[in-house]
């Protein structure tokens, strides 16, 4: 079995000031927080915004 | 046994004349039957009915050769024949030692399962759908965190680019193909539910023509790679309600806990969040996720957010499996497979959940929804009929039996979910 989310998030935005809260120095925005081929749990952050 | 198969004399008889003339007879019986029946859908249906019935042909998926060649074995009566078999009472005393198998084989974590006394599972269905020790999946303390569904391994994730998802590296189907088209004119609910082009016939509205369904777009929908939502109408109450009938029975009615508390989080944007679907916003976009759950997995699946769901539609599809070895090998995987679509909106915009099934699996549970069948030849029956209604009208099939929540509540338009509830699950067969 499979479950497939879509869903619609604010971009994370480049933004050099402020403390690095994703990959690159994005923030703000939604960022993943999971690996590819990574186990998960009910309720685990799969990413956050 | 070897000297019972020896020495035992073997004596042929004839099969008595009678038994041969009954089963003539049945066989009879059987196509005049059917013949009646199939004259009586099609007065039904206003049609004259067919001097000689013609058999209904089955609607094959479109795909390359592998697809083609998996739509000639019968998979979805597979998972039917072993869902039976795994709904058979295993006894009492192999019960332990069976499960105990299947956990080394799968992985299971018998130790999380709320009950303790393998015993207590019937069979290997009620054993698949088993459910956790409460608090041993305790939920991430960020309300701004998305949340797993489910137990399972991330196949995949990423921003959906060109309204693309990436299956497996390489290999994209469309975000159309997945969740369906976004004119739903030729769905036809399967489970009774009422779809928008019913409840249009029955208000006496005139259907709308594709230049005045973009009018009505610009007015109640917003528009983002591809796909529309309906305006939100929880941030102005209820004044604001659409005037359509709903869905007639949606039985699970959320709780008022659930209602306040999304509702509570829906507001707490910063603004309405229509406000950031312009066509010239780049404020958001759309992201996918792939989950895919193992034989050994808990397989009852959990909201990610806070969020409501406003419609479901339900894609009968086949039944191929969903390992990942076919879905590397397979394009277009999950929009082939029978799936539930939930579609529904949560703090940031737009919001789905799409359970897809799979031939070792067969059966999508939503708690909310008792009149959803999946993996079901009633319902098979009836995406073949309206695929031949459309073909005949002239007009491409979407694919999907649609339903509505709006009746679940008042307020949201929609069945409210809280982070974590659960919503269902994947049953065997």
């Amino acid at each position: 079995s499979t479950i497939v989310l879509v869903f619609e998030a604010p971009v994370a935005r480049a933004d050099p000031g402020a403390p690095a809260s994703g990959a690159g120095g994005e923030a703000g925005g939604f960022h993943w927080q999971v690996e590819k081929g990574q186990k998960v749990q009910v309720g685990q952050a799969l990413g956050r915004i | 046994l070897r000297t019972a198969l020896r020495n035992t004399k073997v004596q042929w008889y004839q099969i008595p004349v009678g038994l041969g003339i009954g089963f003539l007879g049945l066989v009879q019986f059987y196509k005049v039957s059917s013949r009646e029946k199939e004259a009586q859908e099609q007065a039904a249906r206003g049609g004259e009915p067919e001097s000689r019935p013609k058999k209904r042909p089955r609607i094959r998926p479109d795909g390359p050769w592998q697809v083609q060649v998996m739509s000639t074995l019968p998979l979805k009566a597979l998972s039917r024949l072993w869902g039976r078999f795994n709904e058979l009472t295993i006894p009492y005393y192999l019960r332990v030692p069976g499960f105990k198998l299947y956990s080394w084989v799968f992985g299971v974590k018998i130790h999380e399962a709320s009950e303790d006394d393998l015993h207590v599972y019937p069979n290997l269905a009620s054993f698949f759908y088993r459910q956790l020790k409460p608090g041993v999946r305790p939920l991430d303390p960020d309300p701004h965190a998305l949340l797993s569904p489910a137990d399972g391994v991330v196949l995949q994730f990423g921003q959906i680019e060109g309204g693309d998802i990436e299956q497996v590296k390489g290999m994209t189907y469309n975000i159309d193909a997945l969740l369906g088209e976004t004119t739903p004119s030729t769905s036809r609910s399967s489970s009774g539910l009422s779809t928008p082009s019913d409840n249009q016939a029955r208000h006496g509205e005139k259907t709308l023509t594709a230049e005045e369904e973009l009018v009505k777009s610009d007015e109640e929908f917003a528009r983002v790679n591809g796909i529309s939502y309906t305006l939100p109408n929880l941030l102005s109450g209820p004044a604001m309600a659409q005037p359509h009938e709903e869905a007639t029975d949606q039985s699970v009615k959320p709780s008022p806990v659930s209602v306040s508390e999304v509702r509570a989080d829906l507001a707490l944007g910063e603004k309405p969040w229509y406000s950031l679907l312009s066509h010239e916003s780049s404020k958001t976009a759309l992201y996918y996720a792939v989950v895919y759950l193992s034989p050994g997995d808990y397989h009852r699946f959990h909201s990610p957010t806070n969020w409501v769901v406003e419609r479901r539609r339900h894609f009968a599809g086949e039944l191929y499996s969903v390992s990942p070895y076919l879905q590397r090998t397979l394009p277009g995987l999950f929009t082939l497979n029978e799936r539930v679509v939930l579609l529904g909106r949560w703090r940031y915009g737009f919001f789905s959940f799409v359970p897809v099934g799979a031939t070792n699996v067969g059966s999508i549970v939503v708690n909310f929804d008792r009149e959803l069948r999946t993996n079901s030849l009633t319902t098979d029956t009836a995406a073949d009929r309206a695929a031949e209604e459309a073909a005949a009208r002239g007009e491409p099939y979407s694919g999907f039996a649609e339903a509505t929540y709006e009746a679940a509540s008042p307020v949201l338009h929609g069945h409210a979910l809280r982070r974590g509830e659960e919503m269902g699950g994947f049953q065997l067969g």
